[in-house]
């Protein structure tokens, strides 16, 4: 097949919009378990809400990062993120996990293996967040791949409550160049990495819903604490 | 939207927007 040649693959030049992606990155969050609990599935549950919670916060300080998002109105902005939240979160796990084998590293100090998901009864989450972490491993993803990938996940959420479409589109287009311009600048080698990448936003907005399915089921049940902007978000995907 | 008053707040607080 012929190839597609990038209208703006500039010479070894950084992408500008990948720099300020890679420089708006959340620092690191621990997820600190309470040691005064023992452990059971409550207590990994509600750890990892705490800790979803508190990157949920730097997650949308994040955005407003994102070259662009901060032009569109706060409706749309809102609709964003409340359609991507999960997809950022599952994303950044998938990222940090790639290092580990078969295990899903939460934070530093909470790395989770099968037999630990199975005990709090995340081992369907477990196994489907790990079939995208080796979809990444195999292709190596890289940090600035990551980023604009994340953000891409994020304009291209497809919430049903867009006011301004074209805005939308707008950001997904830049977001989209600055992927297509990496990959011409750091892979002309495989010239279908740029959408090798893009073809596994399926299988994140899956494996998200699948664990917005599972969050919500833990929130009826109403044995885990869970903080209220983890609690809007999930409210807001029911 | 009325609801989602955490993630209003947050987004209308939150630093250093960028342009394209």
């Amino acid at each position: 097949l012929p190839h597609r040649k990038p209208v703006s693959c500039s010479a070894h030049a950084e992408n500008k919009v990948v720099t300020l992606l890679l420089g708006a990155e959340p620092e690191k969050v621990c997820a600190m378990p309470d040691p005064a609990l023992p452990d059971s599935d409550i207590k990994a549950l509600t750890t990892l809400c705490d800790l979803a919670d508190r990157e949920l916060v730097l997650n949308i300080s994040w955005a407003k990062h994102i070259p662009g998002f901060s032009s569109l109105s706060l409706s749309d902005q809102m609709s964003l993120l409340q359609s991507a939240w999960m997809e950022i979160l599952v994303l950044r796990v998938a990222f940090r996990s790639l290092p580990c084998d078969d295990r899903l590293l939460f934070a530093d100090d909470y790395i989770m293996d099968a037999e630990q998901a199975k005990c709090a009864g995340l081992l369907e989450l477990h196994t489907a967040i790990l079939q995208l972490v080796r979809r990444y491993r195999c292709m190596s993803l890289e940090r600035e791949e990551f980023v604009t990938l994340k953000a891409i996940a994020l304009a291209n959420s497809d919430s049903m409550h867009i006011e301004d479409v074209e805005a939308v589109q707008g950001l997904q287009d830049a977001l989209h160049e600055a992927l297509l311009d990496y990959e011409c600048v750091h892979h002309s080698e495989d010239p279908r990495r740029a959408g090798k990448l893009i073809m596994t936003l399926p299988l994140l907005r899956q494996t998200s819903a699948k664990a917005v399915r599972h969050f919500c089921s833990i929130k009826q049940d109403g044995r885990v604490p869970m903080h209220k902007l983890f609690l809007e978000l999930l409210e807001a995907n029911i | 939207k009325e609801k989602h008053k955490i993630l209003h707040r947050l987004l209308q607080n939150s630093s250093s927007p960028v342009d394209l």
